[in-house]
């Protein structure tokens, strides 16, 4: 089956946080969403993958322009959130390849990072939904890897991108 | 600005697999992908966090029919992909609130993850898109979830879910 990727999209300017060390216990994640909801602070990209014994870190991305406020808030609840530490980074963008009816991610999502390994674009974070996989990269790959996803998935290089 | 929560979606008799330790430098995660893209293996979530002193896990979810083919096809490419481990849980459910136009996820997710943690319903893993926060959850809580999630965004509990 050939599932059909019809355009990418990205974001550029954008920051990454990363909780580490939360506990895996019902309630942890929630209350760190309510830390960042109370202040308003305007959350994209939310990954949390399977714990190990006990712990696992809670990765979000916010734009580029609230990252200090964002690593500010969270440090002065470090203790009560119990994290062993808060990093970030926020020179980030999020690019994405989408494909309505893709019945698997396997196939896409092989071409996809394969056409960023080629140039040496290391894949930071990854997230999926229905009709898109999305990366996390360093922002000052974004064009190159724009013009390698157009590329794999022959695609016209238009800049009718979705932001 | 009020998000609208406008729908709940579920997917039942899902099976999650984690690939423990795996090497943050490029083309690692298209190996693992390509090795189950090239056995059709169906493909839906796949989550990774930012990695920590260069390593990282990758977490994906396959059809519950599929589970045990799936871990063995990467066992036996463990030594190639130099992972540290492969694991797993068969009796997984995938629940998702949806709603166009939310500009941060923020407000959204700390009310579905309460919702979830008011029941003690543990999170296992977390992705969003733009109309997206789905989560990982016990197979049997999976009911559960769904009255809570209603209830929590004042949606009908019709059964007209998007699976
Ligand atoms: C780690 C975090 O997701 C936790 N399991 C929770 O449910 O809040
Ligand atoms: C960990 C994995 O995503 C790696 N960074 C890659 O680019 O393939």
């Amino acid at each position: 089956e050939n599932p059909v990727v019809s355009a990418i999209s990205f974001s550029r300017h954008e920051a990454r946080i990363t909780v580490r060390k939360i506990h895996d216990k019902p309630g942890i994640a929630a209350k760190i969403l309510q830390i960042l909801a109370k202040k308003a602070i305007e959350v994209d990209m939310i990954v949390q993958s399977v714990s190990q014994q006990d712990f696992t870190d809670l990765t979000f991305t916010v734009p580029e322009n609230s990252y200090n406020q964002t690593i500010t808030l969270l440090n002065t609840m470090q203790t009560q959130l119990k994290t062993a530490a808060i990093e970030g980074d926020h020179k980030i963008a999020k690019i994405s390849i989408i494909g309505i009816g893709m019945r698997s991610h396997a196939g896409v999502a092989a071409t996809m990072f394969e056409a960023l390994a080629l140039k040496n674009i290391n894949i930071q974070a990854i997230t999926t939904s229905e009709i898109k996989v999305s990366v996390l990269i360093e922002d000052k790959y974004l064009e190159l890897a724009i013009r390698l996803l157009h590329a794999a998935f022959k695609l016209e290089n238009s800049q009718n991108n979705i932001q």
